[in-house]
């Protein structure tokens, strides 16, 4: 058994953690922060037409998510990036060069979709590290997969500390979970030591 | 895609119907 | 030792308290709620042209972070508005009259800060009840410091309950904590009792 005081600490410290982005580490790729989105590759974005923006009656705009919403930190449903099919790659200029060590993929939770499921959740993917925004091929720092029966945020380390330091990491979906039309990403986030 | 391979360049931003926000001259105060 | 239902029912008291804005206290300064800023004062806003916004690759303006910022809930690192040098005022019309009872200034936690310091947050401040918004020297309700060894949310009460009640507000940070160019203000509540 625990005391009162124990219970209180134990969730004062949870509170705390889930306050600070609910990791605690500093995001390098987070827009506000000073990431970017500097492009897109394999993607396509799926582009619904269904979302019109209009005023004063006249028809304005279809309005759909840009890229910049994976660098953000709204993942309500909807509030992602839609790319057609299950392959999409996405370059982000990080706020400062580091050490990558983790990276953040983020889902909405099965039970807050519409659909009742998360197939548009990517599945496989890999990061690379860039020296420059047109390098084709970088450094590839970790081949991971998001479980869509597990968490809705999962980390996940870098096998190897890489030598070299990225300011441009490239993020490349390779599958989804089985939706036939796009993939959704909700937010992506980097983790790692700052270099001089 | 209506020409050309997608995977073959990147899709720079600057010709989407968004609005794109670059960082230049370092990073936003903090 | 305490049962299941004890900590059942501190853990849930903490999270009502934590989805209460965190204080479970009105906030006559939120924008949302009614409350503006009027004016800054001798604080010029530390114009640092680093994130350009374009369309079609057309640069269309610098933005940067309004004083408006800091009557809005959203503290990601990034989301604050910057002064020039380490003094600065913010003269804050609250939602309603009231009689001003405790202060709350936030600033993001080190773990989340890139440069994993918080050289840039407030350090000592005072706030002051104006009649008027050209009044230049209104009725101080205190001196405090915000401490960076601290909480990320630190409140302030009143030392001396005020005599007359208040429906604007001035913000004076007096120091930061040794950034050298700039103040981030995050966000700044005053909470109180409201008067007739």
């Amino acid at each position: 058994g625990i005391t009162e005081a124990q219970a209180r600490a134990i969730v004062d410290n949870a509170l705390k953690l889930y306050s600070q982005d609910k990791t605690g580490m500093v995001d390098f790729a987070l827009e506000s922060g000073g990431g970017s989105i500097l492009s897109t590759r394999c993607a396509e974005t799926y582009e619904t037409k269904t979302a019109l923006l209009s005023l004063f009656g006249i028809p304005l705009w279809y309005f759909s998510q840009s890229p910049r919403v994976v660098i953000q930190p709204d993942i309500y449903p909807g509030n992602c990036w839609a790319f057609r099919g299950s392959q999409g790659y996405l370059v982000v200029r990080l706020s400062m060069q580091i050490r990558p060590t983790t990276f953040t993929l983020e889902h909405i939770p099965k039970t807050l979709s519409p659909t009742g499921n998360i197939t548009s959740a990517p599945k496989d993917f890999a990061v690379y590290g860039l020296e420059n925004e047109y390098q084709e091929e970088g450094e590839l720092l970790g081949r991971f997969t998001y479980d869509q029966d597990g968490e809705s945020l999962q980390m996940f380390p870098v096998p190897k500390r890489p030598e070299g330091a990225f300011q441009i990491v490239e993020l490349r979906i390779l599958s989804n979970w089985g939706h036939p039309e796009y993939t959704c990403l909700y937010r992506f986030r980097v983790h790692g030591e700052p270099v001089e | 895609p209506l020409s050309g391979d997608p995977c073959s360049s990147p899709a720079r931003l600057a010709r989407t119907p968004y609005v794109v926000l670059s960082y230049v001259n370092g990073p936003p105060p903090v």
